[in-house]
């Protein structure tokens, strides 16, 4: 999809999925993709956010997405 | 929601910083 890996695009899309206005927290995402170390966590998330793809709210543990708001 | 006027800017900052750099992207891509 896009270009992006599968953790990438998985991550993606569950940062695509909430509506609140300071998004999904690390912590949330790392609940939901228990088979995922949080260092790969992490890398795919900098690069989602280098690449526009997502971009952090309230502080760098927070993420929305840029795709449909 | 409670977030302080000051987040919610800050929110909105991040996000114009990041369609920046999708529309970046996406520029290098054509």
């Amino acid at each position: 999809m896009g270009g992006l890996t599968p953790h990438q695009s998985q991550i993606l899309n569950l940062i695509k999925t909430c509506r609140t206005t300071e998004g999904i927290s690390l912590q949330d995402l790392k609940s939901q993709l228990q088979s995922m170390n949080l260092q790969t966590l992490k890398k795919a998330v900098e690069f989602l956010s280098s690449e526009g793809h997502i971009y952090s709210t309230v502080d760098d543990e927070h993420f929305k997405s840029t795709d449909g708001d | 929601s409670s977030l302080t006027e000051e987040q919610k800017k800050k929110i909105e900052e991040n996000r114009q910083k990041a369609l920046a750099r999708r529309a970046e992207r996406l520029a290098a891509q054509q």
